[in-house]
Formats: C-alpha cells, sequence, structure tokens
C-alpha cells in the first residue's frame, strides 16, 4: 500500500482534481 | 488485449456503460473540444521553440514529466467514474491504471493533434517536434507524433475514442491481477458498447480493426518511454528522484 500512497488516496478521494 | 467475447450482454447493459463512458470521457477531459478547436491556430513562434529547445535536458525532462503527471490524475478520475471500476478491489485497480493510464493517454492525445501542420498541444500551444529536442529522446517523441497522426486519420468520434480508451483500460491480461474475471467482464462490456456504436454511425466495419491495429503501436511507446526513463534515471539520479511522486508511483518498477 505505502508503495502507491498517491494513487490510493486518488482512487479514495471523493473530489479529485478535476473537479477543483 | 481483448479476448473474443463469450458471454453477450444485453443492449440496456451495452448502452448504460456505454453512456457511463462517453459521460466520464467528457467530463474528466482536459480540454473540452471547443476548446482544442479554439487553440487550433496557437503556434509556437520559431524563437519560442528554440528557447525549448536550449532548456537543459534534466529542466525539459521536468516540465514533460509535470504535464505527463497532471494528465495522469485526469485519467485516474476517468476510470473512477466508469461504472463497474470502483467495484474492484483497489489492488487491481492500480494494477489497470498503472499498466493503462500512458496507453489511454496516448489514445486520447490525437484530439489535441494539428494534423495541417504535424503539431500537438503543449502547455497551451501547438509544438512541432522538434521543440521536443533537449529530452534526448527523438526516437520516443517521433513515434509519439507518428501515433497521433495516424490515430486522428481514424477520425474517431469522442464516443468511439472515450470507448476504445476503456476497452485498454480494462485489459484483464495485466500481470498481478488478483481477479481477472471481473475486469474481463467489464473489458467485454466496454468492446461491445464499441462495436455497437460503430454499428450504428453504419462506420466501415474495417474501422475497428484500424483502431486495435494501433495497439502494437501504443504498446512500443510505452516500453520506449520506461527504456527512456530509466536511461535518464542513470544519467540524472537526483532529477529523477525529485519526480512527482504519483509520476514515480506509476512507472517506477
Amino acid at each position: 500500500k505505502e508503495k502507491h500512497k498517491i494513487l490510493h488516496r486518488l482512487l479514495q478521494n471523493s473530489t479529485s482534481p478535476v473537479d477543483l | 488485449t481483448h479476448s473474443p467475447l463469450s458471454e453477450g450482454f444485453s443492449l440496456l447493459e451495452t448502452e448504460r456503460m456505454a453512456q457511463s463512458v462517453v459521460k466520464s470521457h467528457v467530463e474528466t477531459s482536459q480540454y473540452s473540444t471547443e476548446e482544442l478547436k479554439r487553440l487550433a491556430w496557437n503556434l509556437y513562434t520559431a524563437e519560442e521553440t528554440r528557447t525549448y529547445q536550449s532548456k537543459p535536458m534534466e529542466a525539459m525532462w521536468q516540465q514533460c514529466v509535470a504535464h505527463l503527471t497532471n494528465a495522469i490524475q485526469y485519467v485516474v478520475e476517468f476510470a473512477k467514474r466508469i461504472s463497474g471500476f470502483m467495484e474492484l478491489c483497489q489492488n487491481d485497480q492500480i494494477i489497470l491504471l498503472k499498466a493503462g493510464c500512458l496507453s489511454v493517454l496516448l489514445i486520447q492525445m490525437c484530439r489535441a493533434y494539428n494534423a495541417t501542420n504535424h503539431t500537438l498541444l503543449f502547455d497551451g500551444k501547438f509544438a512541432s517536434v522538434q521543440l521536443f529536442k533537449s529530452l534526448g529522446c527523438d526516437d520516443l517523441v517521433n513515434a509519439v507524433f507518428e501515433l497521433a497522426k495516424s490515430m486522428s486519420r481514424l477520425q474517431l468520434t469522442e464516443e468511439e475514442m472515450a470507448l476504445f480508451s476503456a476497452v485498454v483500460l480494462f485489459s484483464p491480461d495485466r500481470p498481478w491481477l488478483t481477479d481477472r474475471q471481473p475486469v474481463q467482464r467489464l473489458q467485454g462490456k466496454v468492446y461491445q458498447a464499441l462495436q455497437r456504436c460503430l454499428n450504428r454511425e453504419g462506420a466501415n466495419e474495417h474501422k475497428l480493426n484500424k483502431m486495435l491495429a494501433k495497439l502494437p503501436a501504443i504498446k512500443s511507446i510505452c516500453n520506449l518511454h520506461i527504456d527512456k526513463l530509466e536511461f535518464f534515471r542513470l544519467l540524472h539520479p537526483e532529477t529523477a528522484y525529485s519526480f512527482p511522486p504519483l509520476y514515480r508511483e506509476v512507472f517506477g518498477s
């Protein structure tokens, strides 16, 4: 999980950069 | 990347899938088709091109990597909004994204290609092959431009492009997937949606074959990118280490 911290976070976030 | 369908999906199921994929594509495209049209004649001047060409290799890599990293976030969002993707286990979501995001970007990149002057949108303006000289990856850059050119000849509609991207993203043959079957089902449904979309448009039956025929070139560009990155890492390890964490996660081994 540590290896893909950012991907995990992006997948879990309901607000993504696209929405901002 | 696909295996012939053994199971059929109802018209309703594939229609819903097509709607979900197309909606997601429209919502998560960095540039709308209108914006791209508006930007089409915004070209880098010879002077600006020279400025890019005289950048140090590390600086140009950093800039391209930053754009690529930004674009990857849109692909993650594209995947997330497709019905069924978030039901896969997170390990498999990550595997599909890591293995397929560059292919998706390469497919969708042809929207940002201008065939009249062989340029691609980069940092707000259209750039020629020569602008990327300082990367030291002429073969990779040429291959990317040539792919954009040959993809743009197919004149894919937004719907076809969205569905084709999703077919490639949902490849059940990616190594390390924990559960291939739901991925295969998802791909099968999108593939059938793509076939139906092409039939409905009365597209030439060869269009699908022509789309699938681009896959080896896409794959070879993905491999070439990794080769170039490995080589760059040897030359400039500190710069490579300073690349955004998302980029390193996606393209690290």
